[in-house]
């Protein structure tokens, strides 16, 4: 299974739909300070499933909507879309392509989608069980975080062994 | 169990060893369970020896050697249990040129079985893409797509153009 | 005392507002104490507006900004309270090139009434330099000084060679 | 006053003397990653007081003595000097220039000299108070530390701000 595309809308600062596709090797990901890089990254975690607006760089989850800036008016609602390659049927849906979806509405309200039908974040973990692919995976390194596992406590460091064996 | 988890440890802490000198051109380095007597409940530590110096406590080392020591335990568990994708948000800020080359090489290496999603300031990375894209925000506050190309300037050095 | 607590902290905010403009070139910027009720305990919080942007939590900041907006409160500090000396470790690893800019001419401002030991591994930081140490490992595990001369390269860019 | 000289020997990395003159302007300290830069850091910190191990980055003050290295034994003490100049007498002394010393022993024996006299820390102390040089002046940014002041709680951000007024 790979990574296909991530599109997002209304999601911190992509305002507007903005889609990156991904093929094998390396993608880069490039741009002056503060133009939003670090918040596609966050994009993954919370279509992944990511809990935690702190781990999000948040407060609270509605900070993940789009607030507005001096020239555009605040939006009502932030999407993220995850496409991935099944062919080789490693999650475990008989479909050449799966695609995973989040929303948050301003009322608080927030949906998951699995391939456009409503689901629960259970069934999308499920889904991702035993793949390496989550929104707590160490898999991603986050900015600033890159020794994490070598300041962490020695017992926090065993969870993420864990998660590997 | 025990022995699946004694197993998967193992091969990391192989990993460990080959990756650590691989990123430091020699010296050596080991991940140990505090209490062999309790491995499925005990912490794990890490001792690492770059090349030429003592081993040494994890905090004394400096910010470029943290960086490349974290890079070889990710990766390391990253061999054990390989996921399709990984996302690495500018890991490489704390190198010099020499460890950022030597980091790109080991990138490389994994790249037969994951895509690598790397955000970054650094021309020496971006030189080991084989996409590159581009955020702006042309538009103040919101965040857009552009696509960027190399050019070649006067020493031969590629910078991205938006 | 309260009232000089008071203006220190008014003359603090007002550079504080002042050098963040000028190291983001516009926005807005404050420092507020928490429980103006109680001037001599309370909290300080800090709210920042980059231009063109809304007022943001700092935590939502990107790594660059809150280096840039922490330079604008340190150096707000720094103007109402002058040291003999400050010592910069690495202060510039999540700059891009145009904010690396930024910073060396916020530093040059303060140069008539501050000595500046700045480590950096940035060509750009390393431009403004009036003196320039080198320090390497030649015996493994043993710093000792070389001297550093800039040389300028095909690019025109001046990069240090041992 | 300003900064003259910074000269080290057995402290950290730096098993053997060496010196840094200073002058008016911009001292930029280069190298490649784990040669030494932040331990110079650290001996300022450390000649000027600092008291905790573990913010010179080591678990006992002893990780401040150079502890060998594959050519080289362990060395016996550490020590670090630093020289002011006094044109303008800012530190309370009819002296144009001020040295201040710090010495540990393998054996856990400490000095501090002024002008290469006995000293007690607190007479150290003393002599720079409000003039902003200290081991914990907000003045030295610690790597990886410059957005401390962001991160840390109000109420620590409020302890800056004593210092300062
Ligand atoms: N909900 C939101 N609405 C609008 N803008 C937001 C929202 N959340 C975050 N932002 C903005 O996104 C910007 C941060 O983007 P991001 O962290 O992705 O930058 P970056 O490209 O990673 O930069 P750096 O290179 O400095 O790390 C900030 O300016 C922040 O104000
Ligand atoms: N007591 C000691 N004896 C010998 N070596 C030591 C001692 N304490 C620290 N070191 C060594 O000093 C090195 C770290 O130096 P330092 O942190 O100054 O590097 P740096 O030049 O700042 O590098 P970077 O650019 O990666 O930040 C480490 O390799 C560490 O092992
Ligand atoms: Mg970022
Ligand atoms: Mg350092």
């Amino acid at each position: 299974m790979y990574l296909k595309r991530i599109s997002m809308s209304g999601f911190k600062s992509f305002a507007e739909r903005v889609e990156f596709d991904f093929s094998p090797g390396v993608t880069c990901i490039v741009g002056p300070n503060g133009c939003g890089k670090s918040n596609v990254v966050d994009a993954f975690k919370w279509v992944l499933g990511e809990q935690s607006a702190k781990l999000l760089r948040g407060r609270q989850m509605l900070d993940m909507i789009f607030n507005g800036s001096s020239t555009r008016r605040s939006s009502g609602m932030a999407e993220v879309d995850l496409l991935f390659d099944n062919a080789d049927r490693a999650l475990g849906l008989d479909r050449d392509e799966v695609l995973v979806t989040r929303k948050l509405f301003r009322s608080g309200e927030s949906e998951y989608l699995l391939n456009k039908e409503a689901a629960r974040l259970k069934d999308i973990r499920e889904l991702f069980l035993d793949t390496g692919v989550g929104a707590d995976t160490y898999s991603v390194i986050e900015q600033g975080r890159v020794d994490h596992l070598l300041t962490a406590s020695s017992v926090e460091r065993r969870a993420v062994f864990e998660e590997a064996a | 169990s025990i022995s699946r988890f004694n197993s998967v440890f193992e091969a990391i802490r192989e990993n460990f060893h080959e990756l650590f000198r691989k990123l430091f051109g020699g010296g050596k380095a080991d991940i140990i369970l505090e209490d062999p007597n309790d491995p499925l409940e005990c912490g794990i530590e890490i001792v690492a020896k770059p090349p030429g110096k003592e081993p040494q406590r994890i905090s004394l080392m400096s910010g470029g050697e943290k960086t490349m020591t974290a890079i070889a335990l990710v990766m390391s568990i990253f061999r054990s249990r390989p996921a399709p994708f990984a996302i690495l948000d500018e890991v490489d800020a704390a190198l010099d040129e020499a460890n950022n080359v030597r980091f790109n090489t080991i990138i490389q290496e994994f790249l037969d079985r994951s895509q690598f999603i790397v955000v970054t300031h650094s021309k020496r990375t971006m030189s080991i893409a084989d996409h590159l894209y581009g955020i702006t925000m042309q538009e103040p506050g919101v965040s857009s797509r552009v696509s960027v190309k190399f050019a070649a300037d006067g020493s031969g050095e590629r910078h991205a153009v938006a």
